[in-house]
């Protein structure tokens, strides 16, 4: 379903060129979950913008779904990316100055769905985070942890068959992670949803089935997780 | 050195008031080192910046060294808070467009601090977080551990007496995370620190003397840490 063959990544700072992706090659199946794991600035929110459409490599082949993203621009691949992908960013990236629900309505208003629906969705998948009465907060009037929960929420309510969550439990106390973890386990054993989840913490990586480790640029383990967290 | 009285604070949400805060009263020592953790949404953040002279309470009393906060205003505020206060934020806070080390000159530049040694020190704080080969890159060009990581060499560069870090290690490793803590031990011990720090993370916490609980935006427990991380 997701497949990255030899990607490399390098950005321009002034007139140097550093590499920051040494030739990373992944393949998941469809309803995997996938932790990826590995020290600050090994390259994982890097490989993840690539496998969220969000940034193109500089070389090497990415395949979704059986197509070559390379091959698509513009709003061919914004479609593609929405219909998908759910994607829970780092850093939130919320809209400020916009409620917790126009928020999270965001994806589905890009997918054309009307009004009313939108609403009720976006909704539902903020009451599944706790956050019921904090729907029409702005982001500033948001804890941390809530302003996660909102982007966690914004990642689910399409209900695209891949889910990818960069560090979607950072700001959370560890009963809340438990909660999304068991959400997050529930959509890929009910729905078949495909999940990859970069994640720092080993209480959140033992919910995934299978183990990548990120070092330097480079993928350096890849394994099946023999220890699974059942509940 | 730190006492809060009875902190209430409300924020207006339209025509409404919402109360965050229900009286929130702690006193902290000179060179204690305080943990203080609680779920998401408790009130720790919203504590936090009216220690950190950054917000005022709605009712209550602050004294800080001394001196009662409430009788100060603009200037005479922001030259006691960049005296006394070294402040981590949970959502970092970097200026954008700024390199990571004029990020963390900031604090030396309102304390008056020539140039030439503004930036000695600022290196030298960007070093001790493993950030030597990132001195000028910009927020976007670092990851999300790399940002945590200049907010807090912001936060230690100009040695105040008090440090307070509201989750400095939510977005890193646990080898960084501890190396972290390990240093903020290092100057609590060596140079007498006050610490004040917010934490999700029981091993985080786990350095600190004492340990304090937040609850639906009142403390409910305020204890010794009778198992204090020696190494
Ligand atoms: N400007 C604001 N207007 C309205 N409500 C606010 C505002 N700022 C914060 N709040 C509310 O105050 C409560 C406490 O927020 P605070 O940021 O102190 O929580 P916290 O304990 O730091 O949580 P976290 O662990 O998620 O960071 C939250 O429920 C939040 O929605
Ligand atoms: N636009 C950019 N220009 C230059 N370097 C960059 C840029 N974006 C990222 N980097 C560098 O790429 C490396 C990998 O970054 P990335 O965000 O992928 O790390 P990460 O594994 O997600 O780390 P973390 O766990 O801290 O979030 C970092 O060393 C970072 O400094
Ligand atoms: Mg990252
Ligand atoms: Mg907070």
């Amino acid at each position: 379903l997701v497949e990255l063959r030899d990607i490399r990544k390098s950005f321009s700072m002034g007139k140097e060129e550093v590499e920051i992706l040494h030739g990373i090659s992944i393949s998941v199946e469809k309803s995997e979950f996938v932790a990826m794991m590995g020290p600050s600035g090994s390259g994982k929110s890097t490989t993840m913008n690539i496998l969220g459409c969000l940034d193109k490599p500089t070389s090497g082949t990415y395949i979704l779904n059986g197509q070559n993203i390379n091959d698509l621009e513009g709003d061919d691949l914004a479609v593609i990316r929405n219909r998908t992908i759910g994607f829970v960013f780092q850093g939130f990236n919320l809209l400020q100055k916009t409620s917790a629900i126009e928020n999270v309505e965001l994806p589905l208003l890009y997918a054309g769905m009307p009004k009313k629906e939108r609403r009720e969705r976006a909704k539902e998948a903020l009451i599944q985070m706790g956050l019921e009465d904090r729907l029409y907060h702005e982001p500033t009037q948001l804890s941390g942890g809530q302003q996660q929960r909102v982007a966690i929420a914004r990642g689910i309510v399409n209900r695209a068959p891949i889910l990818m969550a960069d560090e979607p439990t950072g700001n959370l106390d560890s009963k809340t992670s438990d909660e999304i973890m068991k959400l997050f386990k529930k959509i890929n054993e009910e729905d078949g949803t495909t999940i990859l989840l970069v994640t720092h913490e080993p209480d959140v990586a033992a919910y995934a089935k299978r183990i990548v480790h990120f070092k330097d640029g480079m993928i350096t383990s890849d394994e099946i997780n023999r220890e699974v967290k059942v509940s």
